[in-house]
């Protein structure tokens, strides 16, 4: 299942 | 990480670097917008509200606390600092900041990945950061001339921008499920807003000259 868009960015 | 992503970190980071020490050195704030300023400070405490709740690195933590403080720190120094707060360019900067606000967050409860708390302030945050810059923009253009620290903090603020976008199109090509663009078409918005400056910031670099913005 594709991956949830985490906010990994600054 | 990639490495534009990180360039854009670094750059970020020199931007406020470069503020502080123009306000430290110089115990001046002219030329620097106390709004645009807020907005940033606004921006990093509305983004930043999972510091609490999601862990993604110790580096995106520590990044995001520096960036929360300093812009804290700039705003204190400019309200409350007794010589600094002389140097404001309080009759330049009129900028209706408060505009950009209420956009930003009734564009957030439209346009947003999920209406939840944390993801409406997200989206506000970004929008939010897009314009920010605005007031800064408007301040340099009436005061027409940009001194040196001045010039390369919005340089290093617009360099990050673009590192940014360097930085979506890599991870377009190169992630599976990378799809954001709420960010995206905002960081593209932002960098636009830069290009005149940026325009007139490399012909006074190619001219070894003052920067100066057209009246």
């Amino acid at each position: 299942s594709p991956k949830e868009n985490v906010h990994d960015e600054l | 990480m990639n490495i534009f992503r990180f360039a854009g970190d670094m750059t970020h980071l020199i931007s406020i670097l470069v503020l502080l020490l123009k306000i430290y050195a110089t115990k001046s704030c002219s030329g620097i917008s106390l709004k645009t300023q807020e907005l940033y400070a606004l921006v990093f405490l509305t983004r930043y509200l999972d510091l609490f709740t999601d862990f993604i690195s110790v580096y995106n933590t520590i990044m995001k606390l520096v960036f929360i403080a300093s812009s804290l720190a700039v705003v204190c120094c400019m309200r409350m600092h007794r010589v600094v707060r002389r140097s404001y360019d309080k009759d330049l900067d009129t900028f209706r900041h408060y505009f950009l606000i209420l956009a930003s967050f009734v564009l957030a409860l439209l346009v947003n990945e999920k209406f939840t708390f944390q993801e409406i302030f997200w989206a506000f945050s970004i929008y939010l950061e897009a314009l920010a810059i605005l007031p800064q923009l408007v301040l340099l253009q009436r005061s027409g001339n940009v001194d040196n620290l001045t010039g390369q903090y919005v340089f290093f603020l617009g360099a990050y921008r673009a590192f940014y976008i360097l930085n979506w199109i890599y991870r377009y090509f190169t992630e599976q499920h990378f799809s954001r663009w709420i960010a995206c078409v905002s960081g593209l918005v932002q960098t636009v807003l830069y290009a005149d400056f940026f325009y007139y910031y490399f012909i006074s670099w190619k001219n070894n000259a003052k920067m100066q913005l057209p009246a």
